[in-house]
């Protein structure tokens, strides 16, 4: 996983995360 | 047979999963083929893999959207997204060639024939995909069954990293509750649609590894240059 920076980044930076 | 009577047939009440899904679709992204640049399978794959780049920037950000992902692990969330990138895309293209015949609308600037497709070397690929846009266009497929299905391919994408399988479960079953309720209340007259949709999902994850598989090899090559995220996401397929 370390690897993965930009999916990591993009993953922590997206907004509006909608829970169930 | 009998019917499976779905449990949460809320009579035409729209299901909040599926406007959820309707909402968080990314807009359109075009192509923007480099002028400068001539005609060739360079100039072509160049435009593609770039097209896809930007376009998992935006996939990425629709994933945060699906009611209940983001409530997973992050590594879990980039477990999914791991696996299924390839098949978002692809379902992508699928549905937007829908009313295209034979040809695939990567972008509505562009858009790709088998002989465009050859001269890529991607008739392999173009082939895949338009038997995948058949399906969908016997089926009439639907905008709400598009974006439900796409969040199922993501749920679903079998990838061996997942830490906790339950919460992962729990994401699938409430996508699959959401179209079970939606084919109920839409397509009553199809009690197996919902169905017939999942087992699209086999031929998209069959065309999404051939896609992989050829991106890899070009990567191999080196001859197209290639962005960070889409290079990463290849690499972690490998």
């Amino acid at each position: 996983k370390e690897k993965h920076k930009i999916l990591h980044r993009l993953l922590q930076n997206s907004s509006s995360p909608v829970d169930l | 047979l009998p019917h499976r009577k779905p449990v949460s047939c809320s009579a035409h009440a729209e299901n909040k999963v599926v406007t959820l899904l309707l909402g968080a679709e990314p807009e359109k992204v075009c192509a923007m083929p480099d002028p400068a640049l001539p005609d060739s399978d360079i100039k072509a794959l160049t435009t593609l893999c770039d097209l896809a780049d930007r376009e998992l920037v935006l996939n990425i950000s629709w994933a945060k959207h699906i009611p209940g992902f983001s409530s997973l692990s992050l590594s879990d969330q980039m477990s999914l997204l791991q696996s299924a990138w390839m098949e978002i895309l692809v379902l992508r293209v699928a549905f937007r060639s829908l009313p295209c015949d034979d040809r695939l609308l990567f972008a509505d600037d562009y858009i790709m024939d088998a002989e465009q497709a050859k001269c890529a070397g991607l008739l392999e690929l173009h082939t895949a995909i338009l038997q995948l846009v058949r399906r969908y266009r016997c089926m009439s497929l639907e905008r709400e069954e598009f974006v439900t299905l796409k969040a199922i391919a993501l749920a679903n994408s079998d990838s061996m990293h997942i830490e906790d399988v339950e919460a992962v479960q729990g994401l699938q079953d409430a996508l699959h509750e959401a179209l079970l309720d939606y084919e109920c209340v839409h397509h009553s007259e199809d009690p197996r649609r919902a169905g017939k949709l999942i087992m699209t999902l086999p031929l998209l994850r069959q065309t999404s590894a051939k896609a992989v598989r050829h991106f890899c090899s070009i990567k191999q090559d080196g001859r197209v240059p290639m962005h960070k995220l889409f290079l990463e996401l290849l690499e972690a397929n490998i």
